[in-house]
């Protein structure tokens, strides 16, 4: 499986995916397609996903569009000014939970048996991995000057 | 302005002790190249779509990855390829699953999302979709690799039952 996911200078998010399937595939499966809000997903108020693994895990789980989900609620939570009691989180403390949205939706997909990883990008312009594999092939790029590619964990 | 690319060649059991130095650069080089089509397009205040496209188009014309030319084979010695493609700002989507004959099924899923009457087309239809469409077709032979005909064989040899098979990894 491939797949991208960015955010262009517009502030728009796009996310795509494509796959073989799995070797040995029989009767029609299609289960480890990627389906849209399991595999694939994207939406500029939250973030743009890209998965791989075990595609049937990740339509149960609903992984691409549970990430976005969480992240939607993760930035309502902190800015919504009806609630003056709650204290706003700081910038590095938001950037830390963000990461944990994708890690905590992956364990989800882990406790039910499946594995695999995910690509995300959010509107902020974070580029985040998360996998629960040995490895992935996988890169990242900003407008900030980041750009690499890895293997391994 | 701002701009932000991740991208990925799947993921599972992948061992560096498996993978001898020039192969790890091999795939390295390959992200990097994809990386690098898509940042372009962003640097160059290029849409999110079109640089998700260009990777993924990149990576599924690339036999070392599993998508396009290099996919892995069904039971029956097919390959069979799917695809998905959304936009964040308006949420349109597009995806297609079963495909045999169409060169770069990302830009058949876009299509389909450009289209806007269908998310998600399966098979023939999708096939007779993108005819209309004018989108390349090839023979199904060239997404063949002997890599992933052996992959294949050596499961078949391990003469599991078809619940085997089956098991949930894709």
């Amino acid at each position: 499986t491939v797949g991208a996911v960015a955010l262009d200078q517009q502030g728009n998010l796009a996310a795509a995916t494509s796959t073989g399937g799995l070797t040995g595939k029989r009767w029609g499966r299609i289960g480890d397609a990627p389906i849209i809000g399991a595999g694939t997903y994207a939406d500029n108020r939250a973030c743009a996903v890209s998965a791989t693994g075990a595609g049937e895990y990740f339509i149960r789980v609903g992984v691409a569009h549970e990430i976005c989900s969480r992240l939607r609620m993760l930035e309502a939570s902190n800015y919504l000014k009806f609630d003056k009691a709650r204290p706003l989180a700081a910038e590095e403390e938001i950037r830390a939970m963000k990461q944990l949205v994708p890690d905590a939706v992956l364990a989800e997909v882990k406790e039910l048996g499946g594995d695999g990883g995910v690509i995300l990008v959010t509107p902020e312009g974070e580029a985040l991995f998360s996998f629960n594999t040995p490895g992935m092939y996988r890169g990242r790029a900003t407008s900030t000057g980041m750009r690499e590619v890895a293997i391994f964990e | 302005g701002r701009w932000s690319l991740a991208i990925h060649g799947g993921a599972g059991t992948i061992l560096r002790e498996n993978m001898t130095s020039d192969q790890e650069a091999e795939y390295e080089a390959a992200l990097a190249a994809a990386l690098d089509a898509g940042s372009s397009i962003l640097a160059d205040g290029g849409s999110a779509l079109d640089a998700v496209e260009a990777v993924v188009t990149r990576l599924e014309d690339d036999p070392k990855f599993n998508a396009g030319r290099g996919a892995v084979f069904t039971w029956d010695e097919a390959n069979e390829l799917d695809a998905a493609i959304m936009d964040g700002r308006t949420r349109e989507a597009g995806a297609v699953t079963g495909v045999t004959s169409i060169k770069n099924p990302i830009l058949l899923a876009r299509a389909v999302m450009m289209d806007g009457r269908h998310v998600f087309l399966s098979g023939e239809g999708a096939e007779t979709f993108a005819n209309e469409r004018g989108i390349e077709a090839v023979d199904p032979s060239y997404f063949r690799t002997e890599k992933r005909l052996e992959a294949l064989k050596r499961l078949k040899e391990r003469e599991l039952s078809a619940l085997d098979v089956d098991h949930k990894y894709g």
